[in-house]
Formats: C-alpha cells, structure tokens, sequence
C-alpha cells in the first residue's frame, strides 16, 4: 500500500512529467 | 497517448520509484528529503522560465543539472540513478 504525502505526491507528478516530456522529445 | 498527457504507465512507474527510494531510504530521511529537494527546484525553474519566455533566455536547472544533483546523492545506489536515468527527457 501506498503512504503518501503530499509532498511525495508531487514528487510523482514531477517525475511522470519528465517522462512525458521525455517521451515527446523521442517521438 | 498524446504527448501532452501523462499515460498511466508513466504515472504507474513514476509511483513505484518514488515508493522505491523511500524504502531504500528509511534509515536516512535527509536523502529522500534532499531527492525531493531537487525534484521541487528543477520544476520550479521549469515554472519561472515558461513565465518569462522571452526574457533573459534562462534556462532553469538543466536535466544534466537535476542528473549530476541526484548521482552524487545517490552515490553507491547505482540501480536508482540508472532508473532515475529513464524519467529525464534527454538521458
């Protein structure tokens, strides 16, 4: 289970963003 | 999916790392604190320069930056920082 705190939240939403962008730029 | 949205495996593995290094990390929350750290100030800078397109031509903290930040933190930790690695636009 997760335990997450807000501030690991952003972590996450930062971290899928980079993904994302890193995505974008392979494409 | 388009390359504006997240996709769900991105979401998914993004979870899974951030879980991963808090486990890694138990005994030393000042890492993953400090991994934190750098994550915030990486996407603020990212913030400041999309506001000031066109401005002095900053470009925040660069993916090398973030990259070089997060190696010396995770020294020994080879298998985090590789996997680190994959989340960076141009690793």
């Amino acid at each position: 289970s997760y335990d997450f705190t807000p501030l690991d939240s952003s972590a996450v939403y930062v971290l899928s963003s980079m993904a994302r962008l890193r995505r974008a730029s392979l494409s | 999916p388009p390359a504006s949205e997240t996709s769900p495996v991105e979401f998914d593995s993004a979870i899974s790392y951030v879980n991963k290094i808090k486990n890694r990390f138990l005994d030393h929350p000042e890492i993953y604190r400090a991994f934190l750290e750098i994550l915030h100030t990486y996407q603020k800078e990212q913030l400041e320069v999309k506001e000031s397109r066109g401005g002095r031509g900053s470009s925040g903290m660069t993916e090398d930056e973030v990259f070089s930040k997060v190696a010396s933190l995770f020294k020994g930790q080879e298998d985090l920082l590789a996997e680190f690695g994959q989340f960076l636009p141009d690793a």
